[in-house]
């Protein structure tokens, strides 16, 4: 789901209670295409309680005015990169990480992608650990929030998404699609499988990529994954499929596509 | 904004999966 658009008056009070005004990029998608719902990780987070989420607390008033330090065009930050916060951020028990940043997304457990609001890197997306001092931020290639959530939606709906959620968003990985194509190691085809149907849109290129795995793979476990990632959401497109996978020369196949038709 | 009317294109699927 994605939530619906946040009235600009609302936007504006939040602004106005923290002292900062909202990217463009991200304010103009707030207003006009959603709150929160389907995106990269876990999905977006709503403005309204990602504080309550990510910190289980109201940040306090400052947290967003208060200028993030790091900047893209610096070196790579080191191990001890929090020692840029200051020597009075480290000593206050009261403390949370990341000042002025929003978070985006949950990649899983303390890895987290935020949105600088306020500081010299305002408007990009950074990749963090709320452990902070077991991994250094480290900024996405994309320019602005807009550029970062197209590039998910075109990851995904072109077969780039895989499983691991800390490397989904890489421009250099590898395209899920290839893989199940072209790769030669049966068990690399079947995490392509499951990783291209793990996405939450199937284009009709990657149903076809699916369909054409489910029937044709000389490897009956990624046969039996095609059909198992095809069946969790088939469309009346996929049933030629499915219905040729009965026949499969592998009871797994046959079960997995019985139990496809009949969901 | 170009980009907005390009997303909210793509994201149209996502609605008619629901």
């Amino acid at each position: 789901l994605l939530g619906p658009p946040m009235p600009e008056s609302r936007v504006v009070a939040f602004e106005e209670q923290y002292g900062i005004r909202l990217p463009p990029c991200y304010r103009s998608f707030l207003t006009t295409i959603g709150n929160g719902g389907i995106g990269p990780g876990a999905g977006l987070l709503h403005l309204d309680d990602w504080d309550y989420v990510v910190l289980g607390a109201p940040i306090r008033p400052d947290h967003l005015s208060t200028p993030f330090p790091l900047s893209p065009t610096d070196p790579a930050p080191g191990p001890d990169w929090y020692h840029a916060f200051g020597p009075a951020w480290l000593d206050d028990d009261d403390a949370e990480p990341y000042p002025g940043t929003i978070a985006l997304t949950t990649r899983g457990c303390s890895l987290y992608t935020l949105l600088v609001v306020t500081g010299p890197a305002r408007g990009r997306v950074v990749d963090v650990n709320l452990e902070f001092d077991v991994d250094a931020p480290s900024f996405t290639h994309d320019t602005d929030f807009l550029d970062w959530y197209e590039r998910w939606l075109d990851q995904t709906g072109n077969g780039m998404h895989s499983a691991p959620p800390d490397v989904a968003l890489r421009d250099d990985e590898p395209p899920m699609a290839a893989i199940l194509r072209d790769a030669s190691d049966p068990a690399l085809r079947e995490v392509a499988a499951r990783g291209l149907g793990r996405a939450p849109i199937l284009t009709p290129a990657v149903r076809s990529l699916l369909g054409a795995a489910a029937v044709g793979d000389p490897a009956p476990e990624v046969r039996r994954t095609a059909v198992i990632m095809l069946g969790r959401r088939p469309t009346p497109s996929d049933d030629d499929v499915l219905v040729r996978a009965l026949t499969d020369a592998s009871a797994d196949v046959r079960e997995a596509a019985l139990q496809a038709l009949a969901g | 904004d170009a980009r907005l009317r390009r997303i909210a294109a793509k994201l149209a699927p996502v609605r008619d999966l629901l």
